[in-house]
């Protein structure tokens, strides 16, 4: 464990804070993609299958128990507590253009041709581009809420932080992972765009709106 | 070995 990772562990708990934050406390979770959100629990939870098979760490288990919790309990209250408010009509996102590629690149490219090796590959693969439904969303309305921004902020500087990580991880451990480097890297290129955005906007205190 | 090292990353 060093800094980066420990920062960026925090940055994605916070990042979901934030969204469950925001959706209890609106009682609504307009502008948020159901989609990326229903991606992002098949992430978690065929990543972590792991829990039942090796115990690394007290922090490294409650951390992926939250994680898969927090995911199923935002689709929970997005397609049924507040249904109402989820803004379907603009999360029109095709999510098999990134299942269906991700699986076979899945199946393809991994450490091992064993099921947990495969879903753990696949689901490096479709956390990378999990919030394009998102993004997509976000182009498509125009706008995001601030808080919404901020959710998008922390969730893209997590795997930002892991970079880092896995450079002090490559220089002083002799460690890396090459797949989980290629779509960590595509996967924050993807939020550069917003980044730009969050930064001269969010921050001077303006809302989000996409230039026309 | 190397897939711990690898599953102990979140």
């Amino acid at each position: 464990m060093n800094v980066f990772r420990l920062a960026g562990d925090l940055s994605h708990l916070l990042a979901i804070i934030i969204l469950l934050l925001k959706i209890w406390k609106t009682r609504s979770c307009a502008g948020i993609s159901g989609r990326s959100q229903i991606l992002f629990a098949l992430v978690y939870t065929t990543r972590y299958l792991d829990l039942f098979t090796n115990f690394i760490s007290l922090y490294n288990s409650v951390m992926k128990v939250f994680f898969i919790s927090t995911s199923c309990a935002t689709i929970y209250l997005m397609y049924v507590k507040f249904k109402a408010t989820y803004d379907h009509n603009h999360d029109t996102f095709r999510i098999g253009f990134l299942l269906i590629p991700v699986t076979i690149l899945g199946l393809l490219i991994n450490h091992d041709f064993t099921p947990l090796e495969v879903l753990w590959t696949f689901s490096i693969y479709l956390e990378s581009v999990a919030i394009l439904p998102q993004l997509f969303m976000v182009s498509k309305t125009g706008d995001a809420e601030t808080i919404t921004s901020h959710y998008l902020f922390c969730l893209g500087l997590y795997r930002a932080l892991y970079i880092f990580n896995w450079i002090y991880r490559y220089y002083f451990e002799g460690f890396y992972d090459l797949i989980a480097i290629v779509a960590g890297v595509v996967q924050t290129v993807l939020y550069c765009d917003f980044f730009y955005l969050y930064v001269t906007r969010v921050i001077k205190g303006k809302a989000l709106k996409l230039p026309a | 070995g190397e897939a711990l090292m690898r599953h102990d990353e979140l």
